[in-house]
């Protein structure tokens, strides 16, 4: 809301191809870095645009990407077509470092068609593939029971229990890796919101309208230090 | 700053209260943030409507989120806030009921605050809670203890969620902001949530604002 001079305070602008080559290169490789060993994926067409902030700047960028097929017969497990990517990146520039802060890819014809209700999730950098252990849906679903009982939840038909148990399963694993990653003492696990998929609890509980800033300009406080 | 401060201590903070099934976050923060001013200025505290806000502010957009900068120019338009008592809060937009004669807080101007946290503490100790909005990655799932995402997960470039600053200070050398959400006390502790002090954690920094009542 504040003024125009610091994080989020500028609107975005259109930005050049050369302005934007450093931003999708970084995004690219953070990219090739998830792909399967052998595979990898070159930079095809680019457009975007900048928000700047002090001495920061967050690039949203729309990329197409060819991933071509793998060649090594080493490494690759299938052989694989090469298919054209539509990506959404946002990448910031901040103290000389860049940092992918959303990844959204997709065939670039269903991409299309999916882009007005276009999802993004942030990224966790942890593997997917680590196996479950044996028990891992029976402690998931005495922990469901427990979530319902502590929270009072009722679901009126056994599909709708059976799909929000599915969401609370997978937000207990998304709640495992943000502790995972977390550098402070901070717990996380079940509460009250987990049987809400992202989406849901974004847009029920959670303000887009403070991402863009664009409320009254308010007088800046001056700090004078105490001597 | 001191090297600890907390206004719930001193009598300056309302009960944790629940926003519901809406996006009023902003209209909280800033109820939250004069309700602090004004009985540091007049010694009440009384719990301030944010019903009023989310019916009356038409700058803003209810349930679909708001900025605090336009609430507090929506308090002055409006020419004050009734009670939590007399405006009392539904979770959903309704006509606007706003009574003049029930008002019983105003608010002079508001200002920006510094985005430097170290004068943020110095200004919380000496002026009361402020009004802030952050990155809320991970609060759907935060139950206790002091939050510490990595910077890229918790972006200062992805705001989502005004919430209040009420004190500081260090668990086991660990500093932190002691922040009073509006998602009721059966979330985080108690209600509050607590938050890394010092790195810029989910954009903490970024959006600090205060009423100011002369």
């Amino acid at each position: 809301a504040p003024s125009r001079r610091d994080a989020g305070a500028q609107a975005w602008e259109p930005a050049s191809p050369e302005l934007l080559r450093r931003p999708a290169r970084f995004a690219l490789d953070t990219y090739n870095r998830g792909l399967a060993a052998g595979a990898r994926a070159v930079l095809g067409t680019v457009s975007g645009r900048v928000r700047r902030a002090g001495r920061g700047s967050l690039y949203s960028l729309k990329v197409t990407l060819e991933e071509l097929p793998c060649t090594d017969p080493m490494v690759c497990q299938l052989p694989v077509t090469k298919k054209t990517l539509l990506c959404s990146f946002e990448v910031s520039y901040e103290l000389g470092k860049h940092a992918l802060l959303k990844q959204d890819c997709g065939p670039v014809d269903t991409k299309m068609k999916d882009d007005k209700n276009e999802t993004s999730s942030p990224l966790l950098p942890l593997s997917d593939r680590d196996p479950l252990p044996q028990d891992f849906y029976v402690r998931m679903a005495s922990l469901f029971k427990y979530f319902i009982t502590t929270y009072n939840r009722t679901y009126e038909t056994e599909e709708e229990a059976q799909w929000r148990m599915s969401i609370f399963i997978n937000n207990m694993i998304k709640a495992q890796k943000i502790q995972a990653l977390d550098r402070g003492t901070a717990q996380y696990g079940v509460t009250k919101f987990s049987d809400l998929t992202e989406e849901e609890f974004r847009t029920i509980y959670l303000n887009p309208l403070l991402k863009e800033e664009l409320g009254k300009k308010m007088r800046l406080v001056k700090f004078v230090g105490d001597p | 700053a001191p090297p600890e401060w907390d206004w719930r201590k001193k009598g300056a903070v309302t009960k944790v209260k629940n926003q519901g099934m809406c996006g009023s976050c902003w209209a909280f923060s800033v109820t939250g943030n004069v309700e602090g001013q004004w009985f540091l200025k007049r010694g009440d505290l009384l719990s301030l409507s944010e019903q009023e806000l989310v019916d009356c502010d038409t700058v803003d957009k209810a349930c679909m989120g708001g900025l605090p900068s336009n609430a507090y120019s929506a308090i002055e338009t409006l020419g004050g806030l009734e009670t939590e008592d007399d405006y009392s809060y539904s979770g959903h937009l309704q006509t606007c009921s706003f009574s003049a004669q029930k008002v019983k807080v105003y608010i002079n101007d508001s200002v920006e605050l510094s985005h430097n946290e170290q004068e943020l503490a110095a200004w919380l100790a000496k002026n009361g809670p402020i009004s802030i909005a952050i990155n809320a990655f991970g609060m759907q799932f935060y139950r206790h203890g002091i939050s510490h995402p990595l910077r890229p997960l918790c972006s200062r470039w992805f705001i989502d969620h005004a919430v209040l600053l009420v004190g500081y200070g260090n668990r086991s050398d660990v500093p932190f902001w002691a922040i009073k959400n509006s998602w009721g006390t059966d979330w985080g502790e108690e209600g509050y949530y607590y938050l890394h002090r010092g790195s810029g954690a989910c954009g903490v920094n970024v959006m600090a604002s205060s009423a100011v009542v002369n």
